[in-house]
């Protein structure tokens, strides 16, 4: 918008080059730029300003969602799922770390068997924060883990507790079968278990994040998203199509790979970034 | 889908005798609608565009009587020979031992297409040396060290805490005592805006200079695709692209934006999650995919 004095086709064109290019995709900014239109229409937006204001409005409203669960239960436990390499694992740290800030006990099952040192990787993170990591050898059941490692945490008695789960692409039936078998499992040991599943999204992923949405959803559940990697350049605007369509609500974002690096999902700031 | 899409643009045209620029006008406007679907970054997308314009109004598509058809040839066309054209074959010329680095942002595949290379370079009766360069990430040495063990390569013995320009020049140094032939480097994930980390990658390239340095990118990804290929390649000069998780429903436009920014070509794809899931690049393959 810089620079720009009129309301004109032109700064339009360049309204859909910024949201486009801010992986809002297709479908969405087309929605936003015909929704600007008609307020045009109706001589309800005179200056760039007012415009630039009106969309801000138009992108809060796609990305508001209901308010977080409020925690009732001890244990509280919260699922971690996604497909590969999204972050779930140092999410799943920074979470915890979050808890121990607040005077919580987290701990942490470490349920993803497949991945080299998946475990590994979750228990020096472990031991960074303060939380016990309970796992079983490489290979091993996933539900089995998640289990006996249910069983393990309600004898101790711990406030939260976060399962890591593997990453996995969406269309991998085999896979979302395993994960619905998971979710189950939880459900079997503790009921009302998995109280949370939060889905981890990167913020550099195009329009495939709502695909990955869409069947997550549809296979476990999903009760809150959280955006990673919002420290690159990478504006994560599908995540306003993700919200929009699935009704999800936005919870955090991650911005950076150490424990402080998460920050609630705040919409006005999220559409301010990409309007800059 | 694009096909049905042109097909409905031309149908209404039907019985009014040739086509106008108008109408190519509109088959246009769907075929950029595809792409941008497709995750290829916006500015890519209208220079294509304007690519095949010429071509688009010419005599194959107005006199066509198969016009929308004849749109999709040409765009598939454009798009593959956009994409190849190069060798995509890896540069493992030069006395012994070769180096390859493999760079990229965070949780892109390159601890796991740094393993599936080895397994394929030793398939194809070369030594090849595993080094963890990443001394960052939680377990990343780990990492490497059980695909290492998993696909029978030996990885060289990093310790945490090193530098990892050091790691690299002492990793080649072993490599060239033991007889390997091929060194592949596995790099810390980073941002592309990371100034200090970019210039390790630039210092381990000054130290070791790789044959190959091949960005690391998953097929995933959106727009960002042309800030991600032009830093890395500015600042490093790649040689090539792999793109991973490709067994998955994304489009891949991410692949034409590289290709557009860095020049370089796709080398491989990584369609799975073990070993063996590395593929050669076929252009034409990720056209028809990407035009959906
Ligand atoms: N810059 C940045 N990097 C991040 C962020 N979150 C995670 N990462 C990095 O992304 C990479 C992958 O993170 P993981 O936590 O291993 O991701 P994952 O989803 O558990 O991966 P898999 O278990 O293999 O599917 C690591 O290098 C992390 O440090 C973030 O918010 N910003
Ligand atoms: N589905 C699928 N997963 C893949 C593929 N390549 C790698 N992965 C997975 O993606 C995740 C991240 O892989 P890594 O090799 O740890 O990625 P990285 O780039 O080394 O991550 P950092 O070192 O943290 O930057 C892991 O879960 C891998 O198993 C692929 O081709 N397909
Ligand atoms: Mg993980
Ligand atoms: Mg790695």
């Amino acid at each position: 918008f810089a620079g720009r004095k009129e309301v004109d086709a032109a700064l339009l064109d360049e309204l859909e080059e910024l949201l486009i290019t801010a992986d809002l995709g297709v479908d969405t900014t087309l929605h936003l730029i015909q929704a600007l239109k008609e307020k045009l229409k109706r001589r309800e937006l005179g200056e760039v300003a007012r415009l630039k204001a009106a969309l801000k409005e138009e992108m809060v409203a796609l990305a508001k969602g209901p308010p977080p669960k409020e925690i009732t239960s001890r244990p509280w436990v919260v699922l971690l799922v996604g497909v590969n390499g999204v972050g779930k694992t140092t999410t799943i740290a920074k979470l915890a770390h979050q808890d121990r800030q607040q005077g919580l006990t987290p701990l942490l099952i470490a349920a993803d068997t497949f991945r080299a040192a998946a475990v590994e990787q979750l228990e020096i993170w472990g031991q960074r924060v303060g939380a016990p990591v309970i796992k079983q050898k490489s290979g091993a059941d996933p539900a089995a883990v998640v289990f006996d490692g249910l069983a393990a945490a309600l004898a101790r008695g711990v406030d939260k507790i976060y399962i890591d789960t593997a990453g996995r692409l969406h269309t991998k039936v085999n896979l979302m079968e395993e994960l619905k078998k998971i979710h189950r499992t939880a459900a079997k040991k503790l009921p009302g278990a998995p109280h949370e599943i939060l889905l981890i999204l990167d913020a550099t992923t195009g329009q495939n994040a709502l695909n990955q949405a869409r069947l997550f959803q549809e296979a476990v559940g999903v009760t809150g998203i959280i955006l990673t990697k919002l420290d690159g350049t990478a504006k994560g605007g599908m995540a306003l199509a993700v919200a929009h369509e699935t009704g999800i609500p936005l919870r955090y974002i991650g911005v950076g790979e150490s424990l402080e690096d998460l920050r609630p999902f705040d919409a006005e700031a999220f559409a301010a970034a990409i309007l800059g | 889908r694009l096909s049905d899409k042109l097909a409905a643009v031309f149908k209404k045209l039907k019985g009014r005798g040739i086509l106008t620029e108008v109408q190519v006008d509109e088959a246009l406007r769907e075929v950029r609608l595809a792409l941008l679907e497709a995750d290829v970054n916006y500015k890519v997308t209208k220079a294509f565009i304007e690519r095949i314009r010429q071509r688009a109004v010419g005599e194959e598509v107005l006199r066509s009587l198969t016009p929308a058809q004849q749109v999709i040839k040409i765009v598939h066309e454009e798009l593959t020979q956009l994409l190849g054209g190069e060798s995509p074959r890896l540069d493992l010329s030069g006395r012994p031992p070769v180096a390859l680095m493999l760079v990229g942002l965070q949780g892109s595949g390159k601890t796991t297409t740094c393993a599936k290379l080895a397994r394929r370079l030793k398939s194809q009766g070369r030594q090849p040396y595993l080094v963890p360069a990443d001394v960052q990430r939680p377990a990343a040495i780990e990492q490497l060290k059980r695909l290492g063990a998993d696909c029978g390569v030996e990885v060289y013995p990093t310790k945490a805490g090193q530098n990892p320009v050091d790691i690299a020049a002492a990793a080649m140094e072993a490599a060239y005592t033991a007889g390997y032939d091929t060194v592949i480097l596995d790099t810390a994930g980073r941002l592309h805006i990371d100034g200090a980390l970019m210039a390790e990658l630039k210092a381990i390239r000054e130290k070791v200079a790789p044959k190959e340095i091949l960005l690391v990118a998953d097929a995933m990804t959106g727009q960002d695709a042309v800030q991600v290929g032009e830093s890395f390649h500015d600042l490093l000069k790649l040689t090539g692209v792999i793109l991973t998780k490709m067994e998955g429903d994304a489009r891949g436009g991410a692949a034409l934006s590289m290709r557009e920014v860095t020049g370089r070509p796709i080398k491989f794809l990584g369609v799975g999650e073990k070993l063996d899931a590395l593929e050669p690049f076929h252009p034409d393959r990720l056209a028809s995919r990407i035009l959906g």
